[in-house]
């Protein structure tokens, strides 16, 4: 039996709307820990990797471990149903073929249940070690999502580069090429408007621009972003999601043969 | 010329 009420539901429809155009059918893990999903893109070049901890539902039960493989595109339609300020509990019987999401209105005068068919998925589970970086970059995600947007319509390659100076994007197409710094900055004000670079020593990586613009789909989820990278090793891209979890991103870089 | 990497390369299987 599982039983999980997430009362701030806008999260799990927000979490759906960010991965569901980079990987179409995952396995979502049910443990004591929380409710996780890691997926790769069917060109198996990036990976998403979904917490939301138990202690972030306002109930969660969760008997034994359980992992429901779901077609992520009928699952968002599903959560499409819902209010924006719905109450969504998750429920599923051991052994079942289906799962059952149901939203409660805030004044609780509506109530809906939706059941969707599990599917079998066969995919496999890949150990990320903990890596020290040589660089993390914390921004404002939006200031992320608009430097993504604005270099895919030069090139399709970016080249991200920290060094003291701060943190460049780099692109070059037939057009022409563009190149854009972002120095640490210190607001005062709001730490979510806040650019700070932790470096242990400059990273250079090329990541293909049309997997950072779909990570930005998570842009929603939280106000900064953090990008992780070492030399030659996959970026992490991570936006937290307030109180319960994360949504991390890996991409594989571009390399000299 | 550079190559684009598979992201299992990198992770291990569990």
């Amino acid at each position: 039996m599982l039983e999980l009420r997430l009362v701030q539901g806008s999260l799990l429809k927000k979490v759906l709307d960010a991965i569901k155009d980079l990987v179409t059918d995952a396995n979502f893990d049910c443990s004591e820990s929380g409710f996780s999903l890691q997926a790769m893109d069917s060109s198996h070049v990036a990976l998403v990797a979904l917490l939301l901890r138990s202690d972030g539902f306002e109930h969660y039960r969760c008997d034994r471990n359980l992992s429901m493989g779901m077609n992520l595109t009928n699952m968002s339609k599903m959560l499409k149903c819902a209010g924006n300020d719905d109450i969504i509990t998750i429920k599923a019987d051991d052994g079942g073929d289906s799962v059952t999401f149901m939203f409660e209105s805030p004044s609780q005068d509506k109530v809906s249940d939706f059941e969707m068919k599990l599917m079998d998925i066969d995919s496999e589970h890949l150990g990320i070690p903990e890596t020290e970086y040589h660089a993390i970059v914390k921004m404002p995600s939006a200031e992320f999502a608009r430097i993504c947007r604005d270099l895919s319509t030069i090139g399709d390659t970016v080249v991200i580069s920290v060094s003291k100076d701060g943190v460049k994007f780099s692109t070059s197409g037939d057009i022409g090429s563009a190149n854009v710094v972002c120095r640490q900055n210190n607001s005062v004000d709001n730490k979510d408007n806040e650019t700070v670079i932790e470096m242990n020593e400059p990273v250079s990586l090329t990541f293909a621009l049309r997997y950072l613009n779909s990570f930005t789909k998570a842009t929603t989820l939280s106000n900064t972003v953090t990008l992780s990278m070492s030399k030659e090793l996959p970026v992490v891209v991570e936006y937290k999601i307030a109180e319960i979890g994360h949504i991390r991103f890996y991409l594989a870089p571009k390399i000299e043969d | 010329m550079k190559k684009q990497q598979s992201i299992s390369r990198f992770f291990t299987a569990t």
